[in-house]
């Protein structure tokens, strides 16, 4: 565990709850994409079927709960709660596209064909294109909420964060997962337009629209 | 090297 690390994971969190926040208080949820947080809902539950086998430390346990559980949350509040302001019409990525190839690929690429590998590896694949409904629908719209780009920034800035405690964790452990690098590298790549926009539109008090 | 992952992260 190193400070990248922790960083990561609180910007993570940070994220999820912006969102949460937002949407409870606003009780709205117009420009957020449902697709992308029931993506993330199925990166997550994928991904932590271990959370009963494999015990690492309460740290580990405690956040996989929070994640599950905020991931749940923000899809129940945007088709359950407050479904009536869900922009349906303008969340239109397919999402086909994106699980079909994911899925393919996890079967592909992985490091052991055992059901856990290949659903881990499939919610590491998943998770790096997970955003894509979301920043699809800012470009349909052409503008984002300021606390939808906060949430973003942070989510953003967690994925930034684990490429540099994957570096770190090459340096001192001489370790790396190549398929978890990858794409991380991937996923934070397609944020790096949104950090564009983020540093030289919102940071300056505007609003972020795109041109 | 590519050790296998004790997937102990998040």
């Amino acid at each position: 565990m190193n400070i990248f690390r922790i960083l990561g994971d609180v910007s993570h969190l940070l994220a999820m709850i912006i969102l949460l926040v937002k949407i409870w208080r606003s009780k709205s949820c117009a420009g957020i994409s449902g697709k992308s947080q029931v993506l993330f809902a199925i990166v997550f539950t994928s991904r932590y079927l271990d959370l009963f086998t494999n015990f690492f430390s309460i740290y580990n346990t405690v956040m996989k709960f929070v994640f599950l559980m905020c991931a749940y949350i923000t899809v129940y509040l945007i088709y359950g709660k407050f479904r009536k302001t869900f922009d349906n019409e303008n969340d239109s990525f397919r999402l086909e596209f994106l699980l079909i190839p994911v899925t393919g690929l996890s079967f592909l690429e992985n490091q052991s064909f055992t059901p856990l590998e290949i659903l881990w590896t499939f919610s590491i694949y998943l998770e790096s294109v997970a955003i894509l409904p979301q920043l699809f629908m800012i470009s349909k719209t052409g503008e984002a909420e300021t606390i939808t780009t906060h949430y973003l920034f942070f989510l953003g800035l967690y994925h930034a964060l684990y490429l540099a405690n994957w570096i770190w964790r090459y340096q001192t452990e001489n370790y790396y997962d190549q398929i978890a690098v990858v794409s991380g590298v991937v996923q934070t790549i397609f944020y790096c337009d949104f950090f564009y926009l983020y540093v030289t539109k919102v940071l300056k008090g505007k609003k972020l629209s795109l041109p | 090297e590519q050790g296998i992952n004790p997937k102990d992260e998040l």
